[in-house]
């Protein structure tokens, strides 16, 4: 049997999120499917964190305006944490 | 700045552009990096010098994809460029993508807003979220070149690294609080002359290049800021500022155009001509301006004549220009700045300043230019 893919797991920008959380804001890569925890709340902060950071609005969530700005190209040096 | 602060032990460093992105000739690359290094440099005691071989403090490098540093790029779009804080090695170097369509101009990715920005991690500086800094993250396409500058934010990051550079002493050129000891000393200097001075809701600033002191009768001390962390697109250097009181609008001067500001606000519509305010075509400046909101008339000042521009018609009155000498006996040299406070006109010329009482039609006091700030 094909598996049945979980609700919202093609919700579109998941993917760039995550990436986007890992690369500038330190989300850990721990190997372990983003989307079951994007309402979590390590995750709803580090959205925060990342919204503060840019100046956005501090929803929690994948909006628009969020979104529109992690599609803008940027500097790759993270913006906050460790810089290795 | 970076995690425990890394920055060069020395002000002098050197560059080198290792390789070139063929989108630009070899020679707009090396001006545009040019360029871009003294930005940091006009604001620090750091000067650069530019390497053609060998291993440079900052090494400035076009690249795609995996680039042998462990972080790759992306090809076109996002990730534009990385660098790295100062220190040996890798570190304090810049590599551009080259998956990029570098420019000069804005139709493509602008090599000099990114070259100052890398430049700027090159030197210290991490990321800001101040969205006016040049050191925020996200490349702002919209920025214009011509009157490019940088914010209040990164000067004070790279100056909390390196210090401000060698000042003269009539030049302001540490922009930080009065907080700060030095533009304390550069604000008492009995040499300061202004560029142009103006109320402000009650206020009272004084503009000198790129800066202006922001007094309030409220509070002793006056406070230095960036003209740009303020209004980023009135120019610097300006020739006269007025506020016309029952519009809550202060008009800014520079060469043959002016600006309009309602508190932070920009006004739209900015910049205009001066000769729309009925100034005739042959006044390419003005000195100074100075709005009387009793009698609701502005003053132009230009070298020994001025003009006065009546506020309710909105019309420049005739029979002007007149001598500046003859209707204000005393105020013989050229005026620098003007504001009317307290039923005074104060003019400005070099390091002098002169108390004007319009009844009286004389002048009450001599004063250096600098008295506001209770040196």
């Amino acid at each position: 049997y094909p598996l049945h893919s979980r609700a919202g797991d093609e919700e579109p920008g998941m993917e760039l999120l995550q990436k986007y959380l890992e690369n500038y804001y330190g989300l850990a890569k721990d190997g372990k499917q983003f989307i079951r925890k994007k309402n979590s709340s390590p995750v709803v902060k580090k959205i925060q964190e990342m919204q503060k950071f840019l100046g956005l609005e501090m929803t929690g969530k994948l909006d628009s305006s969020t979104m529109d700005v992690m599609l803008k190209p940027r500097c790759g040096v993270p913006d906050v944490g460790g810089f290795t | 700045t970076f995690p425990g602060s890394p920055k060069w032990r020395k002000n002098h460093l050197t560059y080198r552009i290792v390789d070139y992105t063929p989108d630009l000739p070899k020679e707009s690359v090396d001006s545009v990096i040019e360029k871009a290094l003294k930005v940091w440099e006009e604001v620090t005691p750091l000067t650069f010098s530019r390497l053609s071989e060998g291993e440079a403090d900052i090494m400035i490098s076009f690249a795609v994809g995996e680039h042998g540093d462990f972080v790759p790029f992306d090809g076109p779009g996002t990730v534009l460029a990385h660098a790295y804080a100062p220190g040996l090695g890798i570190n304090g170097d810049a590599h551009f993508d080259d998956d990029e369509q570098w420019t000069e101009d804005r139709t493509g990715t602008n090599l000099f807003l990114v070259a100052a920005h890398e430049l700027g991690h090159s030197l210290g500086l991490f990321h800001s979220a101040n969205t006016e800094a040049l050191m925020y993250p996200v490349y702002k396409s919209s920025t214009d070149l011509t009157r490019f500058r940088l914010s209040q934010d990164d000067v004070e990051g790279i100056q909390s690294l390196y210090g401000p550079p060698p000042a003269s002493p009539d030049v302001p050129v540490v922009p930080t609080t009065s907080s700060s000891p030095e533009p304390e000393s550069l604000m008492c200097s009995p040499a300061l002359s202004f560029d142009a001075v103006t109320t402000l809701r009650g206020e009272f600033l004084f503009f000198k290049n790129r800066h202006f002191w922001r007094k309030s009768l409220r509070s002793p001390e006056p406070s230095l800021y960036l003209i740009s962390s303020f209004w980023p697109s009135l120019p610097s250097s300006m020739d006269a500022a007025y506020e016309v009181t029952n519009r809550d609008t202060v008009f800014i001067f520079k060469g043959n155009q002016f600006w309009a500001v309602r508190g932070h606000e920009e006004q739209a519509g900015y910049p205009k001509s001066i000769h729309t305010l009925g100034l005739p075509e042959t006044v390419g400046k003005i000195d100074a301006a100075v709005s009387d909101k009793v009698k609701k008339k502005t003053y132009f000042f230009v070298e020994d004549k001025y003009w006065r521009f009546d506020e309710k018609k909105q019309s420049m009155e005739p029979g002007f220009p007149r001598k500046i000498a003859e209707d204000f006996p005393g105020v013989d040299s050229k005026v620098d700045a003007a504001f009317a406070a307290f039923g005074f006109f104060y003019f400005f010329s070099g390091s002098s300043q002169l108390e004007f009482d319009p009844n009286a039609k004389k002048v009450t006091h001599v004063l250096k230019s600098n008295t506001w700030f209770n040196c």
